[in-house]
């Protein structure tokens, strides 16, 4: 499933759900037909793609609880942005699957747990292009689901201390899915997000990460901090559906994206 | 115990911890002596301040698993900001306790144990004048234990659609803690972080703000979007320690510790 990208840090608020829809709003300018997964129990980016929490009938926590594909079949439902984006969308009870990796998850969901999603969306993943899965702000059992289903990762950033330190349990999360469960997961790269305008302290960062992750992983462009990617989750709409004033961050968000499709297309 | 504050928002990212460091800041500059305790699993405000997670032979993990004063003594630790600052830290194996808040919390931990901080914290409190809660950006058991040890909570929020989510959620755990736990508990108000410097959009969230909680909920002023704020925390700093750089936002700090401390002096 070469085409599965799960959006992760466990630090809050680094744009991962941003990061996860300009990227769908880019697959959509150029016509491919995408999934995203939404593993938040929050739903941010169900909210946005207009998944309507409580009216669903089945959604990714009855994925994860059963790995059925029938289950994930009935789940995807197609986004109000558009018929080339679909959504496996999240609803608040997904917390509860989120337990610890180990100990009380085999008491909760049985053995062979995080790799769950991966089975499920086996018979899905042919119809779509892109599948992006986004991430809640932590390391249990959702994200791992999301890195075993996946095959490549995407760490999002914020040039900030307190966000980089966040890199290295993640680093060793993807480590050790790629030795317990999946040998395709790749670290695509670093996507840097919320770049300030100028700053001593963002150069400063932005040094220390490809100090630590090596400068080759950062991808370019940087996204910089832009009130419009703000307004477009407020409206419910994908950055390209926001004219001219979201064009230079839509025109970011499709280079990232054409970086992205060289690694995941057939 | 009226000097107890929890600053909450499952959101991530807000600025949980960049507030709660700011008022200690601003407690530490007016001469109070002040406790942080820090109920994350990633430990941000423990760094910040100092604290240093493997060397740590107790923590606030282990005043959660015991419930006891005596843990709670020996875990706390001068801070390096100043002699002014104490933290309760974090360790990562915190996250072992952040379990559904019903079903397998009392297997882990046996029954009551969203009061344990409180009661373990009875003894050490008059030894504060403020007692600051730095929450993880979850609903779970560790907020709750924040909430119920708590006289105050404050919200802390974007002026976002993402992070304004993020306030019904919060108002009902507030309310089920007060009713389950803690009739000390009030929601004494609503910090407005990250401002930027001006939008449309940050204008049309701030009313859409005040509707939803009142206007008089919403503290003044609000926290701009300010390089330093992160700068201080990449060099380990309070923010009142960044001289001429900081102190601006220094002084906003300053203003509202002003309003927390009217609330809660003695
Ligand atoms: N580049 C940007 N410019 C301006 N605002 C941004 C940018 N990226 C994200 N935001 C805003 O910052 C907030 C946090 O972003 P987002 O929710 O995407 O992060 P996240 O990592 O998904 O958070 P969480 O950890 O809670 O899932 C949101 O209100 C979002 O609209
Ligand atoms: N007003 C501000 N101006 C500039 N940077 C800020 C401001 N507030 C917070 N930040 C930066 O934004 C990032 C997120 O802030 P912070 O970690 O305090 O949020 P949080 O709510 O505690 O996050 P989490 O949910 O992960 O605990 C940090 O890198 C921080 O340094
Ligand atoms: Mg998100
Ligand atoms: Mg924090």
């Amino acid at each position: 499933m070469g085409q599965v990208v799960a959006v992760v840090n466990q630090k809050g608020g680094v744009g991962k759900t941003t990061v996860t829809l300009g990227l769908a709003s880019a697959a959509m300018a150029r016509g491919h037909k995408t999934l995203v997964i939404d593993l938040d129990p929050q739903g941010a980016s169900t909210w946005v793609l207009g998944g309507q929490a409580d009216r669903l009938s089945t959604s990714v926590a009855d994925v994860l609880a059963t790995g059925k594909g029938s289950v994930a079949k009935a789940a995807v439902v197609p986004s109000e942005w558009s018929h080339l984006v679909d959504i496996l969308p999240s609803v608040p009870r997904l917390q509860e699957l989120e337990v610890l990796r180990a100990g009380l998850e085999g008491l909760v969901l049985g053995t062979k747990t995080e790799t769950r999603l991966r089975k499920a969306i086996q018979s899905l993943a042919p119809h779509y292009g892109t599948i992006l899965i986004d991430c809640p702000p932590s390391l249990g059992s959702l994200t791992t689901n999301g890195l075993a289903a996946a095959s490549q990762a995407l760490v999002v950033v914020e040039p900030t201390a307190l966000s980089l330190r966040g890199i290295d349990p993640v680093s060793q999360l993807i480590e050790s899915v790629w030795e317990r469960h999946n040998q395709y997961l790749d670290l695509a790269g670093v996507i840097v997000n919320r770049m300030p305008p100028r700053s001593h302290d963002a150069a400063v960062h932005f040094d220390e990460l490809a100090a630590r992750v090596g400068r080759r992983a950062i991808w370019s462009p940087e996204v910089p901090s832009r009130v419009v990617l703000a307004e477009a989750a407020a409206a419910r709409r994908a950055i390209h559906q926001m004219g001219a004033r979201g064009s230079d961050v839509a025109g970011i968000f499709d280079k990232l994206y054409s970086k992205l499709w060289k690694l995941i297309k057939p």
